[in-house]
């Protein structure tokens, strides 16, 4: 487990620059082991530089900054070690329109390989969306489901509004 | 393998029964404030195992089950069914579609079916090793928590690492 | 000081049930004393019931409904003893248009007795502002003010690019 | 009382010379991710007394000082000044108008100035006695944070009350 551990790690950090520089457009990323001697206990350093700008902790980054990088290492656990499925709520909602755009760009790539359900406000974000429902309360306290939108090719199709229950 | 349907009825706001097909790519789930888009997660969530009534927001796990507004009445039982497409046979089982149901009474009893006939939490654990559905660590993430990947201690971070492994 | 505590609590919920009707646009608040023997370590019990739903503990009201909950409780200890400023990063984040509509008109009547300097990205919040300023980084790294608007009856002056210093 | 202008020079982000003139309404600050809307509240809130790097999203005071990029070196001094108007007497002193300067250099020396004039912490806060400045529980919010007063347990929920008394 110690070796999984330590191989685990390294294909994170590989992945964790990548995407932290597409996600940034620049800039640097980093990974770091705390106490290499001990594998399994040793807690791991998170490094991120926006481009143009110096390294500093990553506590002095902004709520963006700071978004978009876990939204990096999460991207990058997910390129070691693909999940089925992924659900996020709202994840987008720090992010201004230009990484909002970034970020779903690098969305619709792995959309190809896994399935995502998001939540979302931001329109950059559901029009990447092949399926889209729209929840209400026509009756207070009482969720409903009211449409569905169909990918490009079905557009055709006009938006079924789906009956109440 | 990926989320083909979704139907939930008597959970948390979901009191009629209610059905969402998924489709391979991306799904975006979008409405106004409280209409009830992260109690679908919950949804998820719970139906996959989830055990823990705070991870989904809540005191007891009878606080899932609709607890009724000012038009309706609680009710007893909260079910969740999750079909899942099987094509690939990426879980240990023949059938090319298999669906999996969870109930709760307000007495506090769980049960647990696969296609329709009732097992254990163990049987539908059994199906998903290997494929990480059911583990979660980063592949379900809640509403306003993406900043605790960075936020949280170095020593904290290493729980997606060892998921991951 | 119990008296001073006990007379502000009083005077906070009387505040928090009118702020919270007007922000919700109906249902119920209240605060509670945990232990009203212990005035000078007693918790704060806080009640929400949105227009329509059943009361609950408000860990399941949703990431808006907590965050209008929150706004109506400051706003409240905020009329009970006002500040000459207020300053406010990005708190309309979680709320849909409907919700920040609400709030920015009740933050333009308490505008009328305090300065608020508040940092949004939301379109409706930024159209009650007297003065708008823009932030940006032609230089990556280096913060530079870019423009300022004026008051509806300074519309007539052009909209002034501050020099970068 | 209210804040008339606040000048920024090589605090965070802000190396070169900055002045915002504030108007007694709304002033609203708006801008891309990371560009520096955060550092102006931070500056406000290191004017005004604070003590506490970590509410500064900083390990040390040293952290707030400009840092460089990759253009630009870094600076030795931070230095922050706020003009209040005092035209209702509010602030207990003669003049209509006070300005506080803040300043800190690397060596961890920190300077405070009223008017231009060196003069200690204590002053400024006995300046602002009874008037709610200083005192930032619930004027001061930062990004991310609204959510804190719903979800912090009963027993801290009463600082903001106390605060208040
Ligand atoms: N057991 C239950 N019975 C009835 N209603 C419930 C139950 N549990 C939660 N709710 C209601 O569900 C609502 C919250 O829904 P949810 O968190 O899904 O909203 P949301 O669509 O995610 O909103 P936001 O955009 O603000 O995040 C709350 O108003 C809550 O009262
Ligand atoms: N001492 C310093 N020297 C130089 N730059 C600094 C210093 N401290 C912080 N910064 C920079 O300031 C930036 C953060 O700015 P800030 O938090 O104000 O952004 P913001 O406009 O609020 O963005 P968001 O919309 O994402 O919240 C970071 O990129 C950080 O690198
Ligand atoms: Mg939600
Ligand atoms: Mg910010």
């Amino acid at each position: 487990s110690r070796v999984r551990f330590a191989e685990t790690f390294s294909q994170v950090r590989v992945q964790f620059r990548e995407v932290f520089r597409r996600l940034f457009n620049g800039g640097d990323a980093d990974l770091v082991l705390m106490d290499e001697t001990n594998l399994l206990e040793t807690g791991i350093e998170i490094v991120a530089r926006p481009p143009g700008k110096h390294l500093q902790n990553i506590s002095l980054l902004s709520g963006g900054e700071k978004a978009l990088t876990a939204i990096a290492l999460l991207f990058a656990i997910f390129l070691v070690k693909p999940s089925p499925f992924c659900v996020f709520d709202e994840m987008d909602a720090p992010l201004d329109d230009n990484n909002t755009v970034r970020f779903s760009r690098i969305l619709q790539e792995f959309a190809e390989k896994s399935q995502f359900i998001i939540i979302t406000h931001n329109k950059l974000t559901m029009e990447k969306a092949g399926v889209l429902y729209g929840i209400t309360m026509p009756e207070a306290g009482i969720s409903r489901i009211i449409s569905v939108k169909f990918k490009e090719e079905d557009k055709s199709k006009p938006v079924r509004k789906v009956p109440p229950a | 393998v990926y989320f083909k349907r979704l139907e939930i009825q008597g959970f948390k706001s979901f009191v009629d029964y209610t059905s969402l097909d998924f489709e391979s790519g991306i799904t975006a789930i979008v409405g106004p404030n409280g209409c009830g888009k992260s109690n679908i997660v919950d949804a998820l969530r719970w139906v996959l195992g989830e055990q823990s009534a705070k991870a989904l927001r809540g005191n007891r796990m009878e606080d899932i089950i609709f607890n009724g507004t000012d038009t309706r009445k609680a009710v007893g039982m909260a079910e969740v069914s999750l079909t899942i497409n099987n094509y690939d046979r990426q879980l240990s089982t023949e059938h090319e579609e298999i669906t999996i149901t969870r109930r709760t009474y307000r007495s506090g009893e769980s049960e647990y079916l696969l296609n329709k006939t009732a097992c254990r939490l163990r049987d539908i654990q059994d199906l998903f090793l290997d494929t990480g559905i059911g583990r979660n660590a980063y592949s379900i993430l809640e509403q306003g928590k993406i900043d605790l990947v960075i936020s949280s201690r170095p020593a904290d971070r290493r729980y997606v690492f060892e998921e991951a492994a």
